[in-house]
């Protein structure tokens, strides 16, 4: 699968982009949580798109998010089940 | 725009094309 480049992102309409992006970043994030890929690149994908392409290209960042919202996820989940 | 992990723990599952029908 070739790079995703900015151009490429800029010439589709914006709900298009954040699907491009989601098809890259899935499969990394289901790498790292195969049960809540889904719903962690969701949360990711409210990232600034210029942002989620660095991410793609860096794995150390990309990383450090998916810790953040996985941190916040699972929170979020402890208080709704008390 | 910023990430705020408060808010985006509603945002809506990524389903990825190769799930879809």
């Amino acid at each position: 699968q070739e790079p995703l480049t900015s151009g490429m992102l800029t010439a589709a309409p914006p709900q298009e982009q954040k699907q491009m992006l989601g098809e890259r970043l899935f499969p990394l994030i289901q790498r790292m949580h195969p049960d809540m890929a889904g719903k962690i690149t969701g949360m990711l994908l409210e990232i600034d798109n210029s942002e989620l392409l660095h991410m793609l290209e860096s794995h150390e960042s990309l990383r450090a998010k998916v810790d953040e919202a996985l941190a916040v996820l699972q929170a979020h989940q402890a208080k709704e089940a008390a | 725009e910023v990430f705020v992990p408060g808010q985006n723990v509603h945002a809506p599952a990524f389903v990825p094309s190769f799930m879809k029908d």
